[in-house]
């Protein structure tokens, strides 16, 4: 473990509570896109499957589980409890559109063409895109509330930070894992141009808005 | 890219 790993799984943490803490609050879930809540169940699922087989330590195993705990909660919560503030409307990313393509990249790139391992790169090539209905939900109603704006900040900083650490591994641990690497660098590449408006915008009070 | 089986990070 790293301080890049370790400030990114904070971050990644504090991106779950900021959404879960906004739907609490608000009693809503406007403007947050379920498809990507739907993706990101499915990335923490095909993921941690290996969560009863192999132990790493306490905190691996309890990180997972919140993970997985909180991502079926949000599910729970947008399309039962807070249901009719859900924007389905703009909520239009056709998912089979990313898992399909995935789906099929795990089969022909990976480490190892075993079940497990299929889907886990499954999981990683399908979290660099799970963003994308809320991006896509975000310029198609020109807007965001500032939490929301704060989750996807917190959420984008997570696998940048993710970054940093493999850097970090790769030169003091010789550790290097390629498919990780790329897929991360994807997922972050993604947030830029939220980034850039979240640093010119929200950070100077305004509201997040699209330039038309 | 050596053998990565053992998925350490999160």
């Amino acid at each position: 473990m790293n301080v890049f790993r370790l400030l990114g799984d904070m971050s990644h943490l504090l991106a779950i509570l900021i959404l879960l803490l906004k739907m609490w609050k608000t009693r809503s879930c406007a403007g947050i896109s379920g498809k990507t809540q739907i993706l990101f169940a499915l990335v923490f699922t095909t993921r941690y499957l290996d969560l009863f087989s192999s132990f790493i330590s306490i905190y691996n195993t309890t990180m997972k589980l919140f993970f997985i705990a909180s991502s079926y909660f949000t599910i729970f919560l947008m399309y039962s409890k807070f249901k009719a503030t859900y924007d389905s409307n703009h909520d239009s990313f056709r998912m089979e559109f990313l898992v399909v393509p995935v789906g099929g990249l795990a089969f022909l790139v990976n480490h190892e063409f075993l079940p497990l391992e299929i889907l886990w790169t499954f999981s990683i090539y399908l979290e660099s895109v799970a963003i994308l209905p809320q991006l896509f939900m975000v310029s198609k109603t020109g807007e965001a509330e500032t939490i929301t704006s704060h989750y996807l900040f917190a959420l984008g900083s997570y696998r940048l930070l993710y970054i940093f650490n493999w850097v970090y591994r790769y030169y003091f641990d010789g550790f290097f894992d390629l498919i990780a690497v790329v897929a991360g660098c994807v997922q972050t590449i993604l947030y830029c141009d939220f980034f850039y408006l979240y640093i010119t915008k929200v950070l100077k009070g305004k509201k997040l808005s699209l330039p038309a | 890219t050596g053998k990565t089986f053992t998925h350490d990070e999160l």
